[in-house]
């Protein structure tokens, strides 16, 4: 039996809404620690990799593994009926062919109740081993966001540099070109405002303008995203919750 | 131009 209560509905909405338009049929695995999901992009060039971890829920209860094949575009319909503000809890059973989504307004005594058929998903999970990078950065999300908005109206391709002390965002498209320079910045008032860089070696990476457009729906799961380079594996685009993650793996283009 | 690499090249196959 699974049992899964989200204080707000509207977090798992940010969770599903960060993803949804990447991937389409999702294994959700639930077990005692808390639910992972994992999925490539049709194109297998963007892997997304969820972990919301038992803290993040007000309730949570599994007793034995179970895994929910979802279709998200479905998931998303059925959670743009609750309301943001209600207790979201999702229910199975140990053999389940559907999820029960329980929607509560404990305001206003409204209880809304939906199932939502599974699916039987064939995917592997892959074993995502640490690895090494060049360059992490943290910085606001929203700040991301506008550059990889703005660059991409330019090109299909975005290039990131990254040297000591500054972060450089490229593009060179047909219409003309465009950068964004970045520093890091502490800023002790507002640190969210902060921008980290931790280099090892400097990096020169170029990523399709599509995936990075993907990538920033994440951006309503949290104010801060973390970014780890290396110029021999996928890049690492991440959003922490307060338990757990939403991460993106992208792989680069490379010269020929 | 630059060649699109895939998930599948460096963490085997899904």
């Amino acid at each position: 039996m699974l049992e899964a209560k989200f204080a707000e509905a509207s977090l798992f909405k940010r969770i599903i809404d960060g993803f949804k338009d990447c991937v389409s049929l999702v294994n959700f695995q639930c077990k005692e620690d808390g639910i992972i999901a994992q999925a490539v992009d049709d194109s297998r060039v963007l892997l997304v990799s969820l972990e919301i971890g038992v803290e993040a829920f007000q309730e949570y209860r599994c007793d034995h593994p179970v895994t929910l094949g979802m279709d998200l575009g479905s998931l998303s319909k059925i959670l743009r009926c609750g309301n943001n503000s209600d207790t979201l809890t999702l229910i199975a059973d140990d053999k389940p062919d559907s999820i029960l989504l329980l929607f509560e307004d404990t305001q206003r005594e409204r209880i809304a109740e939906y199932s939502l058929k599974l699916m039987d998903i064939d995917a592997d999970f892959l074993k995502i081993e640490d690895l090494q990078y060049d360059t992490t950065l943290m910085m606001p999300s929203t700040e991301f966001s506008k550059v990889v908005k703005d660059l991409s109206q330019l090109t299909d391709s975005i290039n990131i540099m990254v040297t000591k002390e500054t972060i450089k965002f490229v593009a060179e498209g047909e219409i003309g070109t465009g950068s964004v320079i970045l520093k890091p910045v502490m800023d002790m008032e507002k640190p969210a405002e902060s921008i980290k860089l931790e280099m090892d070696q400097p990096v020169d990476l170029t990523f399709g303008a599509k995936y990075l457009l993907d990538i920033v729906k994440g951006s309503a799961l949290s104010d801060r995203i973390g970014i780890r380079l290396s110029s021999e594996a996928p890049a690492l685009f991440q959003f922490d919750l307060s338990s757990g993650f939403l991460q993106f793996f992208l792989a680069p283009k490379f010269n020929d | 131009q630059k060649r699109q690499t895939s998930i599948q090249d460096f963490f085997g196959s899904s």
